[in-house]
């Protein structure tokens, strides 16, 4: 089974459009491990990207080198899916 | 002993198996309300399940909901389950869902794409796409929201079989979106396509894949208008609204585009709400808010099908 130990979602706010089209950049084909849950639309739309943990460090490089602001939405996508999976086997006991 | 619609909890998220027993059971509660017809079968072979809710007539006019075709938006399969209970037990109690169902069907798909809700079950909670195996790559599955032949190929979707938005070999690729093509088409008689997405909060309708208006855009845009309004009176959830293109980005190949380019003149897509905590994450405890607020602006826009027969 697929872990996200210390993965996490980054929630950006791209300021114009030339940020989105940097945001685009991060997409499957030159970064196959990061992943959009909510793509980089139009000005005014908040954009989150899941980013594992071995390539937070350079993610949050580029966002910031480009002046790019974001905040972490989810610290830690593994201890949400703990707390999913615990509150689901409870719910069938 | 069989399990009851009442025991049931829908405030929990369930897997595959315990949602499609669970409409077995809604069957046997409601046998001259609801039937469950099978449209097709996924890539792996699992059964596509369609609720039917029906009080007679041959052919009716029908408004047709899905959740869950993207699988990891688990809100969404759960909000299916909660409306079809709903559509279910307010039969004969509630005066708007009473006068639906006595002149038109509703059927619900509530598991849209089987092997990707049984994938996020088993091995990883943020597969989005199906599970097909793509000819000379390694990377697995479509986006069934981007295989609709509707602009297909177009801006939005990816020819990468790696990108969680490709859009597969050609349109209807996928057994799940053809099942659903087939089955529309084969009906005749559907006047209103819902399918439901998470988590952005937003209620659009035709165009995704240019930006021009369409023809019926006004109304769509009046009763959206309307729709999101209801919906922001139960829990103050406000929703924007708008055509694909213009609310969020161009987007080709989508399932209310292609309904929209076959007749269907209804055609929309729920995106549902967004804590801003836990994105496709939501926990279980936000199912019921959310199916709850829901569920008026679905009502909204099936009655106003009801009411404006084409």
């Amino acid at each position: 089974k697929k872990t996200f130990v210390g993965d996490q979602v980054l929630h950006i706010t791209p300021r114009d459009e030339e940020q989105i089209t940097l945001l685009r950049l991060l997409d499957d084909q030159t970064h196959p491990e990061v992943n959009y849950w909510r793509h980089p639309s139009i000005l005014g739309h908040p954009a989150d990207l899941l980013v594992p943990s071995s390539r937070l460090q350079e993610i949050k490089g580029f966002l910031d080198s480009h002046n790019i602001s974001y905040s972490t939405m989810i610290e830690d996508v593994q201890k949400l899916l703990d707390e999913e999976m615990k509150t689901m086997i409870k719910s069938r006991r | 002993t069989r399990s009851s619609t009442s025991t049931f909890d829908f405030g929990s998220y369930h897997t595959l198996d315990e949602i499609y027993d669970w409409m077995n059971t809604l069957v046997h509660d409601h046998p001259t309300l609801v039937s469950k017809v099978q449209i097709g079968q996924s890539y792996e072979s699992r059964p596509l399940y369609v609720l039917k809710f029906s009080t007679g007539g041959s052919n009716r006019s029908a408004i047709w909901l899905d959740t869950g075709i993207h699988s990891r938006e688990w809100i969404t399969q759960a909000v299916g389950v909660w409306t079809a209970n709903k559509i279910a037990t307010g039969y004969g109690q509630d005066p708007s869902i009473t006068a639906i169902l006595d002149s038109m069907d509703v059927f619900i798909e509530i598991i849209a794409n089987p092997d990707g809700f049984a994938f996020t079950h088993s091995t990883d909670r943020m597969w989005r796409k199906t599970r097909s195996i793509n000819a000379g790559s390694h990377c697995i599955g479509v986006d069934p929201n981007r295989n609709w032949d509707a602009g297909f190929g177009g801006s939005g979707s990816s020819s990468n079989p790696c990108s969680e938005l490709y859009r597969g070999p050609y349109a209807h690729s996928e057994g799940e979106v053809q099942a659903i093509v087939d089955f529309i088409c084969g009906h005749g008689n559907v006047k209103a396509v819902i399918s439901i997405h998470s988590y952005s909060q937003m209620l659009l309708f035709p165009y995704g894949y240019k930006t021009a208006p369409a023809p019926n855009h006004q109304e769509l845009n009046e009763l959206a208008k309307k729709a999101v309004s209801d919906l922001a009176t139960i829990f103050g959830t406000k929703y924007t609204y708008g055509s694909i293109a213009e609310t969020i980005y161009v987007a080709a190949g989508t399932t209310v585009d292609w309904a929209y380019k076959n007749g269907v003149k209804y055609s929309f897509t729920f995106e549902l709400r967004d804590t801003g905590h836990y994105g496709f994450l939501l926990p279980s405890n936000q199912i019921i808010p959310t199916a709850t607020e829901t569920w008026p602006a679905l009502l909204d826009i099936m009655i106003h099908v009801l009411e404006h027969p084409y």
